[in-house]
């Protein structure tokens, strides 16, 4: 089992090889991906250790080897259709953004409450209103949902969301919603990361 | 010096501390606290002990001392503005909510290069042309930014920024920007959030 932190990280490593995939480049060392995604090298070495031993010390990586290694660990030849429900001002950003810049993850189902929304397409999605939900969740094999709906709706649609058998869930919402062990939560809280950016400021900012 | 996954939770719990002191309770268990912000006592217990004894064990912590604490801890009563650059998708989606639940964070000055947008105003919020950058930056005292743009123009941008004094980023563009030892960066990566989540359901969900 691999530490979170790594699981984190792998994403950031698959896009950069990637871009130097396409740049033509053969061979990367371990300090220029470092400098690359700002992780330090000890802990790309110790990331990679968990894999088994991906390239040779001193020589270097292998870009093309490293590079099919991470799409195979990370599923990217295998498109990941995720449901989006509540589009307003952030679902609607996210839904004209539909993660074009990564051709595994795109959202293909949203949902709201709103009648003016429901039945239209925005940015090529389809906008259901909510009592299709699990309908189209089994229909289209749905596992993810982004979560961007206001806070007091959230923890009852989780609820439906976990009979409907979905298995994560990324919650925009600022409360942390109830879920079994069997499903994963990830939080994007983008109030806390301003108030902890804050702190670090306002206490360690001379150092 | 505390962790940074402490800081990281003070928010959380300074949160939810707000919310039972709305609620009118005076006292709060590690057990209902753990529940709440879904952190366990173990972990609530060692981020409290860095900031000396704050509760006394089995007899609870007094909501309103540990409120007080960390709205002084987090310098809750002083308003921080900060700075939007890139006013596209998701920077309008993060103007129109402009920090509304918290009262200690407010965007006071938008950038961008559209001159359909400059000169305008959003959501209360001025939107400037890229040239009046360091003198608002310099006007408004604005010591934090955050980077909606687009990855090709992070890192001059970012340059800018550093000249300009500023103190911290709130990075969302998918790339990692270089900064000095003086300047903090927290990027928020939402297709690093939606693989990451995909990585764990697809290795570990069956457990
Ligand atoms: N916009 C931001 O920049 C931002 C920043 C931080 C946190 N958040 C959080 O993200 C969430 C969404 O924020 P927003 O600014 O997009 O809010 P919003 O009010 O603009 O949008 C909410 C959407 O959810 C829909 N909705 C309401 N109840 C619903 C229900 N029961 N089922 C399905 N849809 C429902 C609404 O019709 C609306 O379209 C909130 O929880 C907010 O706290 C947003
Ligand atoms: N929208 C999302 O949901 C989402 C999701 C993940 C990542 N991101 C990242 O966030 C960033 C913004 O995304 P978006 O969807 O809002 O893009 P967008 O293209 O809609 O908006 C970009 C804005 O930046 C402005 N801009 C361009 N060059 C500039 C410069 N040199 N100086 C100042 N302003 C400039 C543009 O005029 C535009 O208003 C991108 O880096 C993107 O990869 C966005």
């Amino acid at each position: 089992k691999i530490p979170k932190a790594t699981a984190k990280r792998l994403p950031l490593y698959y896009r950069y090889l990637t871009f130097l995939h396409n740049a033509g480049k053969q061979k990367v060392s371990s300090t220029e991906l470092s400098e690359a995604v700002k992780v330090d090298s000890a802990t790309i070495r110790r990331d990679f250790s968990y894999f088994g031993a991906l390239g040779k010390r001193g020589y270097g990586y292998d870009v093309d080897s490293l590079l099919a290694f991470f799409a195979k660990t990370l599923n990217q030849d295998h498109l990941t259709n995720v449901a989006l429900i509540g589009v307003g001002n952030l679902g609607h950003a996210l839904l004209n953004y539909n993660f074009r810049q990564t051709n595994s993850v795109r959202i293909s189902a949203a949902f709201d409450v709103n009648p003016d929304l429901t039945g239209t397409i925005q940015s090529g999605v389809p906008i259901y209103p909510m009592d299709e939900l699990e309908t189209q969740i089994k229909d289209q094999q749905i596992d993810i949902v982004i979560l961007t709906v206001p806070t007091q709706a959230a923890q009852d649609i989780t609820d439906r969301l976990i009979k409907a058998n979905v298995h994560g869930i990324l919650n925009f919402t600022p409360i942390r919603i109830s879920v079994p062990d069997t499903v994963r939560v990830q939080n994007v809280d983008l109030v806390n990361e301003l108030q902890t950016l804050i702190y670090f400021i306002d206490h360690y900012s001379n150092q």
